[in-house]
């Protein structure tokens, strides 16, 4: 899965890559004062391509601690679990299910909403391929608005940005592609080389989406995230990331 | 369509020189709705005149909507006219020897439709019956019966039955029901949406041995299917200013239980009953789950409890709840009103100490044989007990065993307080029979189901509201929808899960249906039309049972009465007129009045051999009583002598 980090502060978006393998699960936001969890799965392409095998989201799981709550997406289904009870709705539905002040929001084969007391929001996107196709296989995409009130302690691949880090970035030079320029960026301590490209974003147009300018930085994240992108894996949809 | 000459050939004539050319049904399912033709010809190839019958069983929610009859190339059609006014013409030009009638029959579940004329030897007749009935899903299924009695060898035997059904078709199955004998011989093709399954045995097929000349074929046949619901909670359908939506979610975890067994331990239920209901009885407090809480009050003239308070289903409890129902030893009296109060005593004491999950389902399972004969003895009065004791949110479900029990009255019981009722009979089979009841009811998945749709743009929207829905049911609501001023349906269906409030909205094309539909050369295109008809006046009925003063009755009865002539089809305030062309000779085939006891022993495939031959007693000018165990005769009797003067039995 390909990482869309928009900087508020610095008016900048800055991208990554985190390549795993299929069923490995990473941990997108940890927040344990606050008690909430996002962890998204991988799946696996159909096939290699390139002697790569691109993985993608196949499965998200929300856990919201304080309620009790789970919530997993899959690209089949959308379903709450409280306790030993599940209510589930399909991705041909469009409907809503509500639960201690949770909503949990479907519109049919395109997106999932996740409210809670108005004050946290995530969005999970359904990419639906065709069903034949040799080698592409349906995912899911989130989005999470920096508005979330988390916690300080919030961390994870996206929840340690939540609290926005200082970043420069300067020394914008051609690269060996002309189309994509490089530069430097000064971030947490590093100076990295990062590489001007474009990104997706599927909120308004599903199908094609909207290009977003972003630095890319290589090596799945190195250096722009806390730590190896390994950290960030987790065993269970609803586990909590421990601190290294 | 008339005798043709290819019928003609080899020869099946029974003893009597009687014999089936053919014998044909031909059905059509589109979307839950069956089109139900059943065909026969039949010749007296003896010298003298002999009673030729037509008796085929037509499930009990069934409409008629067509007979036609030819004899010798003199056809009889049929029309739908109102009770009295059919019976005036009736009087006016009765058919001489020919009589034809809907009877009550022993069957659960059915009734018998029974023409029956004296045909001089050498003669040919043809019979040919229509109707329609809504597929109810039950465990998951639908399941299309057709008896299949067609008495002796037939030349051409036929079952084509056709399944359309746009939602898509998860599987389709015809079980063995007519025995291994025609293993085999049954031929299913199915498609992404539609199916065709053909039973087509020869006469020698047909043979219950090489040599013998009678029939195998004696049974039912048995279609099963489904629709694929896997991805869907609901669908709309909408076609020729109608929708019928369908409801079926099966993602969702049951809802806990709150259940209480009333068990009828009086002497009747004696013997193979009660060794039956015992059976039951543990299967069913076995599957209970762990979050269910119950109870057992077992009654006869004294009314007892295995406890006095609702129990969560633990190991231990169900086991010794077994325990106590295998000790009881049927004696005594029938004290249902006590046993009833009882029951509500207990889960109104559960509820008020906050025992009780508010999402649960709170439910009543009465298991009775016969009429109360100590304590309240007044049908009526229990039922006003029951009605003003019972929590709002509690359903009751009625089960009868056999038929000394009046289950008119068990059924009014249930219907009134949120819940169904079921005949079971008292044979070796009762014990699945009851397990098959409760599994139906089991699987509380939702409660307090809504279903909205926007004012203005749909009238006349059947029942929208409904207090539970259980797994592997479906719940179907219909309605008129302004088709010219309105591009989309739009619903929202409101509920509560196990853990949740659940909010589903369905957004549907009015011209979805069109394009499939056009290019479907055996779909009718009025099944919407037909479907929203029949549950209108299902619904009616029900409502015409409960409503609580003369004047509102007679107002559903007249409701009812004009959707029937509308839509011809008979209903119990119609009767359908068959005439020949000449209009000179008439015959009346009413349907049959539910009566305080049922017709029938409590047995099944009890043997016709009393059946009387001749024109039905009912049909004659003075109808006289006849011997109760007569099968066919009671009803008849009873429908002309106590309600020939009025129109809606108010």
């Amino acid at each position: 899965p390909h990482f869309i980090i928009h900087l508020l502060k610095s008016q900048e978006n800055i991208c990554f890559n985190i390549d795993s393998e299929p069923g490995k699960i990473l941990n997108l936001v940890s927040d344990p004062d606050s008690g909430i969890v996002v962890n998204g799965q991988l799946i696996g392409a159909k096939k290699h391509e390139n002697k790569k095998l691109s993985t993608y989201f196949g499965k998200i799981g929300f856990y919201f601690k304080n309620k009790g709550l789970k919530v997993e997406i899959s690209t089949e289904m959308i379903t709450l679990k409280d306790g030993s009870y599940s209510t589930a709705l399909s991705w041909s539905d469009t409907g809503s299910i509500i639960r201690k002040r949770l909503l949990v929001s479907v519109k049919k084969d395109r997106s999932v909403t996740i409210t809670m007391d108005t004050e946290m929001s995530f969005m999970v996107l359904l990419h639906r391929v065709w069903k034949n196709h040799p080698v592409n296989v349906d995912f899911l995409g989130i989005y999470i608005p920096p508005t979330n009130r988390f916690s300080p302690s919030a961390h994870g691949l996206i929840g340690q940005f939540m609290s926005e880090p200082e970043v420069h970035i300067y020394n914008e030079r051609p690269g060996q592609d002309p189309e994509k320029p490089e530069a430097t960026m000064e971030v947490k301590g590093h100076k990295l080389t990062v590489t001007s490209g474009l990104q997706k974003d599927y909120r308004t147009d599903q199908v094609f989406g909207t290009n977003v300018h972003c630095w890319f930085v290589h090596n799945s994240g190195k250096g722009f995230i806390d730590g190896h992108y390994k950290d960030y894996l987790v065993p269970h949809l609803y586990s909590f990331l421990k601190n290294p | 369509s008339t005798l043709n000459d290819e019928d003609s050939g080899e020869l099946v004539a029974g003893d009597d020189k009687i014999s089936i050319y053919s014998y044909k049904v031909q059905s059509t399912i589109m979307s839950r709705l069956v089109d139900t033709m059943i065909q026969s010809k039949v010749e007296n190839k003896a010298k003298h005149a002999q009673n030729l019958v037509f008796d085929v069983q037509i499930p009990k929610g069934a409409f008629i909507h067509n007979f036609t009859m030819n004899i010798n190339g003199i056809t009889f059609t049929s029309s739908i006219r109102e009770k009295s006014a059919a019976r005036q013409q009736y009087a006016q030009a009765r058919a001489k020897g020919k009589a034809a009638g809907i009877v009550r029959s022993n069957a659960l579940d059915m009734e018998n439709f029974k023409a029956e004329l004296n045909v001089p030897g050498g003669m040919k007749v043809q019979f040919e019956i229509h109707y329609q009935e809504v597929m109810r899903r039950k465990l998951g299924s639908y399941e299309y019966v057709i008896p299949l009695q067609p008495g002796r060898l037939a030349k051409h035997l036929e079952v084509d039955v056709r399944i359309i059904e746009p939602q898509g078709l998860r599987y389709v199955h015809v079980p063995n029901s007519l025995g291994d004998h025609f293993a085999g011989i049954t031929t299913i093709t199915k498609g992404e949406k539609k199916a065709h399954v053909s039973f087509k045995p020869t006469v020698a097929q047909q043979r219950k041995c090489p040599t013998c000349s009678t029939t195998a074929v004696d049974g039912n046949f048995v279609v099963m299917y489904d629709v694929h619901r896997e991805t869907k909670a609901g669908e709309l359908e909408i076609f020729n200013g109608y929708f019928i939506h369908y409801f079926a979610p099966d993602n969702l975890d049951p809802l806990p239980k709150n259940i209480l067994f009333v068990i009828d331990v009086s002497g009747s239920m004696w013997g193979l009953k009660m060794k039956q209901t015992v059976e039951a009885m543990k299967t069913i407090l076995g599957d209970l789950r762990s979050d269910d809480h119950f109870s057992v009050v077992d009654f006869n003239h004294n009314v007892r409890t295995w406890r006095d308070d609702l129990v969560a289903a633990t190991a231990r409890q169900k086991e010794d709840a077994k325990k106590y129902i295998q000790e009881i030893h049927p004696n005594g009296g029938t004290n249902i009103n006590e046993a009833l109060l009882r029951a509500i005593f207990i889960l109104k004491e559960a509820s008020n100490m906050g025992m009780l999950d508010p999402n649960s389902v709170s439910m009543i399972i009465l298991v009775s044989d016969g009429d109360p004969t100590v304590g309240e003895l007044k049908l009526t009065k229990i039922q006003k007990n029951v009605k003003q004791n019972i929590p709002e949110d509690v359903s009751l479900f009625s089960l009868g065993i056999g038929f000394d029990v009046d289950y008119d009255f068990l059924d009014r019981l249930a219907h009134e307080n949120h819940g169904m009722a079921q005949r079971i009979f008292g044979n070796q089979e009762t014990s699945s029979q009851m397990k098959k009841f409760y599994n139906q009811v089991s699987t509380p998945l939702l409660k307090k189901v809504e279903f909205n749709y926007p004012q203005g743009s749909v009238s006349d929207v059947t029942q929208n509201s409904f207090d539970n829905y259980f797994g592997g049911s479906e719940i179907v609501v219909a309605g008129k929808v302004d088709a010219n001023n309105v591009q989309h349906l739009q619903s929202i269906i409101t509920a509560t899960s196990s853990n949740a409030e659940l909010v589903l909205e369905t957004l549907a094309d009015v011209e979805g249906l069109d394009d499939f539909l056009k290019k479907e050369p055996h779909a009718d295109p009025k099944f919407t039309e037909k479907l929203w008809a029949y549950l209108t006046i299902n619904q009616l009925l029900a409502e015409r049972n409960l409503a609580p003063t003369a004047a509102l009755k007679r107002n559903i009865t007249r409701s009812i009465l004009q959707m029937s002539l509308d839509h011809h089809i008979v209903t119990p305030f119609t009767a359908m007129l068959i005439e020949n062309p000449e209009r000179n000779e008439r015959m009346l085939a009413d349907s049959p009045q539910d009566q305080k006891t049922g017709c029938c022993p409590g047995t099944l495939g009890v043997a016709s051999n009393g059946l009387d031959k001749s024109i039905p007693s009912w049909a004659k000018p003075t109808p006289t009583a006849k011997h109760p165990s007569d099968v066919f005769k009671g009803p008849i009797v009873s429908t002309v002598s106590t309600h020939i003067t009025s129109v809606d039995n108010d």
